[in-house]
Protein backbone atom coordinates (compact mmCIF):
# COMPACT_ATOMS: atom_id res chain seq x y z
CA UNK A 1 0.00 0.00 0.00
CA UNK A 2 1.29 3.71 -0.60
CA UNK A 3 1.93 5.32 2.89
CA UNK A 4 3.97 2.49 4.16
CA UNK A 5 6.71 4.39 1.44
CA UNK A 6 6.22 7.43 3.90
CA UNK A 7 7.60 5.32 6.37
CA UNK A 8 11.09 5.91 5.25
CA UNK A 9 11.54 8.84 5.67
CA UNK A 10 12.03 10.69 8.99
CA UNK B 1 17.01 9.55 -1.01
CA UNK B 2 17.48 12.66 -3.02
CA UNK B 3 19.29 16.08 -2.47
CA UNK B 4 16.34 17.77 -0.57
CA UNK B 5 15.37 14.29 1.57
CA UNK B 6 19.26 14.53 2.74
CA UNK B 7 20.13 18.06 3.12
CA UNK B 8 16.25 17.95 5.05
CA UNK B 9 17.69 15.40 7.32
CA UNK B 10 20.43 17.17 8.19
CA UNK B 11 19.02 20.44 8.77
CA UNK B 12 16.96 19.22 10.89
CA UNK B 13 20.02 16.87 12.94
CA UNK B 14 21.50 20.46 12.97
CA UNK B 15 18.86 22.60 14.73
CA UNK B 16 18.62 19.27 17.03
CA UNK B 17 22.79 19.64 17.67
CA UNK B 18 22.70 23.28 17.80
CA UNK B 19 19.92 23.90 20.76
CA UNK B 20 21.83 20.97 22.51
CA UNK B 21 25.19 22.43 21.96
CA UNK B 22 23.66 25.76 23.32
CA UNK B 23 21.92 24.71 26.64
CA UNK B 24 25.18 22.57 27.16
CA UNK B 25 28.13 25.28 26.70
CA UNK B 26 26.19 27.98 28.38
CA UNK B 27 24.85 25.82 30.78
CA UNK B 28 21.45 27.58 30.54
CA UNK B 29 18.06 26.56 28.49
CA UNK B 30 17.02 30.50 29.42
CA UNK B 31 14.32 31.36 26.31
CA UNK B 32 13.99 28.12 25.47
CA UNK B 33 10.28 26.38 25.56
CA UNK B 34 10.38 23.41 27.66
CA UNK B 35 6.38 22.64 26.45
CA UNK B 36 7.87 23.07 22.72
CA UNK B 37 10.41 20.34 23.62
CA UNK B 38 7.96 18.15 25.11
CA UNK B 39 5.94 18.10 22.33
CA UNK B 40 9.00 17.28 19.98
CA UNK B 41 9.90 14.08 22.19
CA UNK B 42 6.29 13.15 21.78
CA UNK B 43 6.44 13.58 18.23
CA UNK B 44 9.45 11.15 17.78
CA UNK B 45 8.35 8.47 20.20
CA UNK B 46 4.86 8.44 18.62
CA UNK B 47 6.58 8.49 15.11
CA UNK B 48 9.45 6.47 15.54
CA UNK B 49 7.97 2.99 17.19
CA UNK B 50 8.04 1.18 14.21
CA UNK B 51 11.46 0.83 15.08
CA UNK B 52 10.62 -2.12 17.21
CA UNK B 53 8.43 -3.57 13.97
CA UNK B 54 10.33 -3.20 10.87
CA UNK B 55 13.95 -2.49 9.74
CA UNK B 56 14.29 -0.06 6.69
CA UNK B 57 18.24 0.85 6.35
CA UNK B 58 21.28 1.71 8.87
CA UNK B 59 20.67 5.59 7.76
CA UNK B 60 17.29 5.16 8.87
CA UNK B 61 17.51 3.43 12.18
CA UNK B 62 20.44 6.11 13.16
CA UNK B 63 18.63 8.68 12.48
CA UNK B 64 15.49 7.98 14.20
CA UNK B 65 17.68 6.79 17.29
CA UNK B 66 20.22 10.12 17.11
CA UNK B 67 16.67 12.16 17.25
CA UNK B 68 15.10 10.06 19.91
CA UNK B 69 17.58 10.28 21.94
CA UNK B 70 18.50 14.08 21.37
CA UNK B 71 14.85 15.18 22.23
CA UNK B 72 15.49 13.51 25.40
CA UNK B 73 18.61 14.45 26.42
CA UNK B 74 17.23 17.94 25.77
CA UNK B 75 14.09 17.63 27.88
CA UNK B 76 16.80 16.38 30.78
CA UNK B 77 18.71 19.62 30.29
CA UNK B 78 15.39 22.08 30.33
CA UNK B 79 13.90 20.13 33.09
CA UNK B 80 16.37 18.07 35.31
CA UNK B 81 20.29 19.21 34.75
CA UNK B 82 19.39 23.25 34.23
CA UNK B 83 16.23 23.84 35.62
CA UNK B 84 17.10 26.76 37.35
CA UNK B 85 17.27 28.55 34.04
CA UNK B 86 14.60 27.79 32.35
CA UNK B 87 11.79 30.29 31.99
CA UNK B 88 8.75 28.41 33.17
CA UNK B 89 6.77 32.48 33.37
CA UNK B 90 7.27 33.03 30.01
CA UNK B 91 6.34 29.29 28.57
CA UNK B 92 2.60 29.67 29.50
CA UNK B 93 1.30 28.20 25.98
CA UNK B 94 -1.88 25.70 26.67
CA UNK B 95 -0.41 22.67 25.18
CA UNK B 96 -3.85 20.91 25.27
CA UNK B 97 -5.28 23.05 22.87
CA UNK B 98 -2.82 21.66 20.57
CA UNK B 99 -3.22 17.77 21.46
CA UNK B 100 -6.72 17.11 21.45
CA UNK B 101 -7.76 18.15 18.11
CA UNK B 102 -4.33 16.86 16.76
CA UNK B 103 -5.45 13.93 18.56
CA UNK B 104 -9.17 13.51 17.30
CA UNK B 105 -7.91 14.47 13.70
CA UNK B 106 -5.76 11.70 14.02
CA UNK B 107 -8.27 9.31 15.13
CA UNK B 108 -10.55 10.55 11.94
CA UNK B 109 -8.21 11.53 8.89
CA UNK B 110 -5.32 9.06 8.56
CA UNK B 111 -4.35 6.59 5.91
CA UNK B 112 -5.34 2.87 7.70
CA UNK B 113 -7.42 2.72 11.37
CA UNK B 114 -4.55 0.61 13.11
CA UNK B 115 -2.59 1.69 16.56
CA UNK B 116 0.92 2.45 14.65
CA UNK B 117 -0.82 4.21 12.07
CA UNK B 118 -3.06 6.31 14.07
CA UNK B 119 0.15 7.39 16.09
CA UNK B 120 2.32 7.80 13.06
CA UNK B 121 -0.35 10.12 11.75
CA UNK B 122 -1.09 12.18 15.05
CA UNK B 123 2.91 12.19 15.22
CA UNK B 124 2.75 14.18 11.55
CA UNK B 125 -0.15 16.22 12.92
CA UNK B 126 1.53 17.13 15.95
CA UNK B 127 4.68 17.95 14.54
CA UNK B 128 3.12 20.49 12.45
CA UNK B 129 1.97 22.66 15.60
CA UNK B 130 4.81 22.05 17.91
CA UNK B 131 6.98 24.89 17.56
CA UNK B 132 3.76 27.24 18.86
CA UNK B 133 4.67 27.45 22.40
CA UNK B 134 8.28 28.37 20.85
CA UNK B 135 6.80 30.99 18.85
CA UNK B 136 4.55 32.46 21.53
CA UNK B 137 7.48 32.95 23.85
CA UNK B 138 9.35 34.66 21.48
CA UNK B 139 6.06 36.87 20.88
CA UNK B 140 5.63 37.11 24.51
CA UNK B 141 9.63 38.08 25.70
CA UNK B 142 9.36 40.01 22.49
CA UNK B 143 13.08 38.78 21.54
CA UNK B 144 15.54 35.59 21.02
CA UNK B 145 18.99 34.97 21.10
CA UNK B 146 20.48 34.98 17.76
CA UNK B 147 21.63 30.76 18.61
CA UNK B 148 17.85 30.27 19.27
CA UNK B 149 17.19 31.88 16.00
CA UNK B 150 19.80 29.19 13.78
CA UNK B 151 18.14 26.53 15.79
CA UNK B 152 14.65 27.58 14.83
CA UNK B 153 15.92 28.55 10.84
CA UNK B 154 17.50 24.96 10.93
CA UNK B 155 13.99 23.35 11.99
CA UNK B 156 11.86 25.34 10.13
CA UNK B 157 14.10 24.90 6.59
CA UNK B 158 14.00 20.63 7.38
CA UNK B 159 10.59 20.80 6.21
CA UNK B 160 10.50 23.18 3.59
CA UNK B 161 13.23 20.79 1.97
CA UNK B 162 10.69 17.33 2.74
CA UNK B 163 8.42 19.74 0.33
CA UNK B 164 10.78 19.90 -2.37
CA UNK B 165 11.22 16.13 -1.73
CA UNK B 166 7.84 14.98 -1.85
CA UNK B 167 7.38 17.18 -5.28
CA UNK B 168 10.56 15.10 -6.33
CA UNK B 169 9.08 11.92 -5.53
CA UNK B 170 5.86 12.81 -7.12
CA UNK B 171 7.65 13.42 -10.81
CA UNK B 172 9.99 10.74 -10.46
CA UNK B 173 8.51 7.92 -8.49
CA UNK B 174 4.84 9.32 -8.76
CA UNK B 175 4.75 9.00 -5.20
CA UNK B 176 3.11 11.38 -2.55
CA UNK B 177 1.34 10.75 0.75
CA UNK B 178 -0.89 13.37 1.54
CA UNK B 179 -1.23 13.72 5.29
CA UNK B 180 2.46 14.24 5.30
CA UNK B 181 2.32 16.90 2.34
CA UNK B 182 -0.71 19.17 3.96
CA UNK B 183 1.04 18.84 7.62
CA UNK B 184 3.81 19.42 6.16
CA UNK B 185 2.70 22.95 4.14
CA UNK B 186 0.97 23.80 7.55
CA UNK B 187 4.51 23.38 9.27
CA UNK B 188 6.31 25.14 6.59
CA UNK B 189 3.68 27.85 7.32
CA UNK B 190 3.92 28.65 10.42
CA UNK B 191 7.51 29.81 9.93
CA UNK B 192 7.65 32.05 7.42
CA UNK B 193 6.78 35.11 9.70
CA UNK B 194 10.14 33.85 11.42
CA UNK B 195 11.73 33.19 8.36
CA UNK B 196 11.22 36.97 7.55
CA UNK B 197 12.50 38.12 10.83
CA UNK B 198 15.35 36.13 10.57
CA UNK B 199 16.53 37.24 6.60
CA UNK B 200 16.15 41.17 7.55
CA UNK B 201 17.43 41.16 10.66
CA UNK B 202 19.77 38.34 12.10
CA UNK B 203 21.62 37.32 8.85
CA UNK B 204 22.34 41.74 8.97
CA UNK B 205 23.85 40.98 12.56
CA UNK B 206 20.87 42.12 14.14
CA UNK B 207 19.56 40.45 17.49
CA UNK B 208 15.92 39.41 16.57
CA UNK B 209 13.53 41.60 18.14
CA UNK B 210 9.90 42.32 17.87
CA UNK B 211 8.24 45.65 18.24
CA UNK B 212 6.59 46.32 21.55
Amino acid sequence: CHHTQAKDEL
Amino acid sequence: MNVFRLTGDLSHLAAIIILLLKIWKTRSCAGISGKSQILFAVVFTSRYLDLLTSFISLYNTSMKVIYIGCAYATLYFVYMKFKATYDGNHDTFRVEFLLVPVGGLSFLVNHDFSPLEILWTFSIYLESVAILPQLFMISKTGEAETITTHYLFFLGLYRALYLFNWIWRFYFEGFFDMIAIVAGLVQTILYCDFFYLYITKVLKGKKLSLPA
